[in-house]
């Protein structure tokens, strides 16, 4: 039975994709059977790995059309499989209200499924969207990256509230796995002051793990890899190696 | 009759807020009569000028209260106009769906007072949900804020893409006024190569102003103040008033 890890923000660019990426190949370097799952009309997901994004068979199809889930699976390495999407997930994000059971709409998409992998990790779109919801509405868990700066930890409160309102709402029982410092630099003293007072609001569910800012993270997209294999040695694949680590030890396997 | 101008990008965190926070005080710097519009539920745009996002007037009232805009309406400094947002807008984004002409109700409650301003700018959240949908509506251009790294890039042509579908099926004439590069760091290759590819693509469209990346614009939001006014001479500060200039020059006034 799946470990299904949602990883939102309100803020953008904060690093959500990146994150699924890295924790997804770090997983699936431990020989930990992962899926990744592109939520997000931007296919950003889908593009870091090298898919391009004019796919017929993507998340859309299974979410809107009734394709079954496995027709749309797409393998990328060993152990890591990727549900990709498309930019035909924007038409979803406007006119996913008008079918029934819409927030469950993933949720019941993955079922089939859950008994293959060991983690499946939900890249979603920012914002609070039918399309987030149903991420949230999906998963067991949920992980926030987060920028070390003002508004980014502005933000992080209000999801955390509408969080928590979905929760009551849809009665799920989602937990927050963990809040991750992303793009740290910390040689700038904002990014300190803010790290204080995320450690200081949340403690233990803040990770310890910091992402460390980097080009080269940046860079990797360009040729379709993650910087676990583009610089497997770099301070910031490590990090996401540790955060897997971290992520294992914590769920018991 | 005011230019209104919606600040939209599919990415996120790459500069809205900033972008309207900043072209709306060096507009106001000039004696130009400017309205700012919050369209976000993370209401970023209202805390970076020092308003608490609990207010009961907002933005959220006129759109889906009828309440008149007159009265959500609030000075910040000479020129200067916002009209205020919060969490509640995140109700707003699952609900519009529902309402009567659902994507023109922000131009129809803007339709009073386009007169009273030269410049209405529209700070809307990361994506193409009902928020953005109408913000473009109720606009007559629209501006890119972009960060020069890959992934950006490849999200701006799908934004481009579905604002002329959007264009189409709702009859509109918005133009595109812009693509505006972000968090620039020109010692850097990959951003180097990035804008390279820009101007490749769109031309003249890239605004010959480039938002150099500095911590300070991350911690003006802290003070409620924008950089023009916590450091007015900084590098960031003098871009946007230049941006400001250009804007105002290509508007023939
Ligand atoms: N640690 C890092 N250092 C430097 N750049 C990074 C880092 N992590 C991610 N990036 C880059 O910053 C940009 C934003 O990251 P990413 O796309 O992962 O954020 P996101 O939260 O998924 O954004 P969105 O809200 O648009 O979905 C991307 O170009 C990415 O390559
Ligand atoms: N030129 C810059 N240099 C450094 N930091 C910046 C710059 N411009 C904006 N920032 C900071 O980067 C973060 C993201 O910027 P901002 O909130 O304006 O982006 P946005 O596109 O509005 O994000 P969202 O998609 O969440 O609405 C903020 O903390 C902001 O203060
Ligand atoms: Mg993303
Ligand atoms: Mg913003």
């Amino acid at each position: 039975m799946a470990r299904t890890i949602a990883v939102v923000s309100q803020k953008g660019g904060v690093g959500k994709t990146t994150t699924v990426v890295h924790l997804g190949v770090a997983l699936a370097e431990r020989g930990v059977p992962t899926l990744l799952v592109d939520l997000d009309p931007q296919a950003a997901l889908t593009a870091a790995f090298g898919l391009n994004e004019d796919l017929s068979l993507t998340i859309e199809a299974s979410l809107m059309k009734g394709i079954a889930i496995t027709q749309v699976i797409r393998n990328v390495r060993p152990s890591l499989d990727i549900i990709p999407a498309s930019f035909q997930l924007n038409q979803a994000e406007l006119s996913l209200h008008q079918r029934p059971r819409w927030p469950y709409r993933l949720r019941e998409a993955l079922q089939p499924i859950q008994g293959r992998y060991a983690y499946i990790l939900i890249d979603a779109p920012p914002g609070l969207g039918p399309l987030t919801v149903n991420a949230i509405a999906a998963a067991d868990a949920f992980l926030v990256p987060i920028r070390p700066d003002y508004l980014s930890l502005r933000s992080l409160k209000g999801l955390l509230i509408a969080i928590g309102r979905l929760r009551q709402q849809l009665g799920l029982s989602i937990e927050l796995l963990g809040i991750l410092p992303t793009m740290v630099q910390l040689h700038l003293r904002h990014h300190r002051d803010v790290l204080a007072e995320l450690t200081a609001a949340f403690g233990r569910k803040v990770f310890q793990v910091f992402i460390p800012q980097s080009i080269r993270f940046a860079e990797a997209p360009v040729a379709g890899q993650s910087l676990l294999d583009y610089m497997a040695s770099h301070p910031g694949a490590q990090a996401y190696r540790r955060l897997a680590a971290l992520i294992e030890e914590a769920g018991g396997g």
